[in-house]
């Protein structure tokens, strides 16, 4: 019975909103947000991402988010900095 | 035993709906398909722009096997030659129509909507879609602007009429030939509000007086929200009202009155796509083809209303990700319709006030992927394989699996959903 899983991504072009930050192109694509929900959580890693052979390196992170739909359903206190996400990390690879 | 589908998808709706708790909103004709249907509350696109999100679920592949995360690719020459769910439907038998906004227009559908690999005949666009983004907007001023905010008067409209009125006009009159051919279809009705502009007849203000909208909970943009996460709008600033309130960027803010002038709209507009939802309905009623048409209804992806400074999209929030979705099939959703009994009779948002509970309501966690799987269940067909790991060289597979085993029929279901069972169909 694995609870299910809804993944979602979001490519960026930088590390801080641009111009073209809603909307880029493939080739401007530096970074892809990688999300990995439940019903408990929504666990986001913003990762280094090559357009020229569509991968992602998990181990270029650039930012992270954690929210915890109990105490936070509207997510706007993102606690990834300040939790241990190793198994997050882990679940969402 | 060879239902129809009849798939309405609509452009950039969130759940606010009646039938997701939303207290605001006047949606009855939504609320009274819900009221038939089991209603899916946590479903997510894979990922919040359109042509990503419709490619994905309408060939049953994540962005990264569609390799689309933008507009600017067709998966068929630059990802894969992968079916697409119209397609494997038309492959057995079924006519397949696409009414509106159900591809994502232009390079990513291959300038056609995927047709004829998709569709039986060539794809109907509204005529008045190509002014949807023309100088229609008449401002204080009493000019004509490009408006985000944008209540009209239909007759001054370019021929009197707005895109989706034309939508649901050449759809009810594809029912009635389905119906005088007794031709099994598959129906594919795209609406476009209510994506930006924020255009709809203006009688729909009346719904939501200014005094009643509030700012979003959470109007701040968070003070740990990594900047490569934040969506800086910018389609929105380039619409003239926008435009002219000289905002900063990226983070604005918009001013408080303005951005309770987009809430306003945005639930009128959402009104104004229920009236057409139910005149679809209600013809597919008039038509006798209720008893035999699963109706699936659902959104590309959300949209953010203000929440953590943000509009639009192009984020990974829930607001811009989850999605309205729910199955009426008869016979299985519902006990099964007399003949001739009405199943969807239109309903008023202007003077229809009560409130329908969905017939099922489903908590699991699903993903707009796993569309393709699940109506081939429903309708019958071989349910696609699980794509392998990689699949660029595989036709036909899926890479979500199908929900029907989270559908529960009965009147128990809904009892337990309340009394706060996790796994509806283990209780069951």
């Amino acid at each position: 019975n694995e609870e299910p899983l809804a993944f979602s991504q979001y490519p960026r072009p930088a590390d801080t909103p641009q111009w073209n930050s809603d909307k880029p192109r493939l080739k401007d694509i530096r970074i892809m947000g990688y999300s990995m929900r439940t019903v408990d959580y929504r666990f986001t890693l913003w990762v280094r991402f090559h357009p020229n052979n569509f991968s992602a390196d998990f181990e270029d992170v650039h930012a992270g988010e954690l929210y915890m739909m109990e105490t936070d359903p509207n997510q706007d206190y993102n606690i990834y900095n300040n939790t241990s996400h190793g198994s997050f990390f882990k679940k969402m690879l | 035993d060879d239902k129809n589908v009849l798939f309405i998808v609509v452009d950039d709706l969130r759940p606010v709906l009646g039938c997701y708790g939303d207290k605001l909103v006047k949606s009855p004709n939504i609320d009274q398909l819900a009221s038939r249907s089991i209603v899916f509350s946590n479903a997510y696109a894979q990922q919040a722009v359109c042509a990503p999100s419709r490619v994905s679920f309408l060939t049953g592949r994540r962005p990264d096997t569609t390799r689309l995360y933008d507009f600017y690719s067709y998966w068929r020459v630059h990802a894969g030659n992968y079916s697409t769910m119209p397609q494997y439907f038309k492959e057995n038998g079924y006519m397949t129509l696409s009414v509106g906004k159900v591809f994502h227009p232009g390079v990513s559908s291959n300038h056609s909507d995927d047709y004829p690999y998709s569709w039986s005949i060539p794809p109907f666009h509204p005529p008045t879609e190509k002014y949807e983004n023309d100088k229609t907007c008449r401002g204080k001023d009493g000019k004509l602007h490009a408006n985000l905010v944008c209540p009209v008067d239909v007759t001054e409209m370019p021929s009197g009429t707005l895109p989706d009125i034309q939508s649901t006009e050449e759809a009810i009159h594809l029912l009635n030939i389905m119906k005088t051919n007794k031709q099994k279809f598959f129906l594919a009705v795209g609406y476009h509000k209510p994506h930006i502009p924020l255009r709809y007849p203006q009688e729909f203000l009346k719904l939501y007086p200014l005094e009643n909208i509030t700012l979003a909970p959470d109007p701040w943009v968070p003070e740990k929200l990594p900047p490569v996460a934040y969506n800086p709008w910018t389609d929105i600033r380039q619409r003239d009202d926008v435009e002219a309130l000289n905002v900063s960027f990226p983070y604005g803010p918009l001013p408080d009155d303005f951005q309770r002038q987009i809430r306003q709209s945005y639930y009128a507009a959402v009104s104004y796509l229920d009236t057409q939802v139910g005149l679809l309905l209600n013809a597919l009623d008039d038509v006798g083809l209720s008893d035999s048409t699963i109706v699936v209804f659902t959104a590309d992806h959300g949209w953010s209303l203000g929440e953590h400074g943000e509009w639009a999209k192009y984020s990974n929030f829930d607001v811009a990700t989850r999605v309205p979705l729910m199955f009426y099939v008869p016979g299985m959703t519902t006990s099964s319709v007399r003949q001739g009994e009405r199943v969807f009779p239109y309903l008023d948002p202007f003077s229809y006030t009560l409130g329908l509970v969905p017939q099922g309501r489903s908590k699991k966690v699903v993903e707009l992927v796993s569309l393709f799987s699940t109506l081939a269940e429903l309708a019958g067909l071989q349910v696609p394989p699980v794509c392998p790991e990689p699949s660029f060289h595989v036709a036909l597979c899926t890479e979500g699996g199908s929900i029907v085993r989270y559908f529960n029929v009965s009147e128990e279901k809904v009892e337990k959903e309340k009394g706060g069972c996790d796994d509806t169909y283990r209780c069951f």
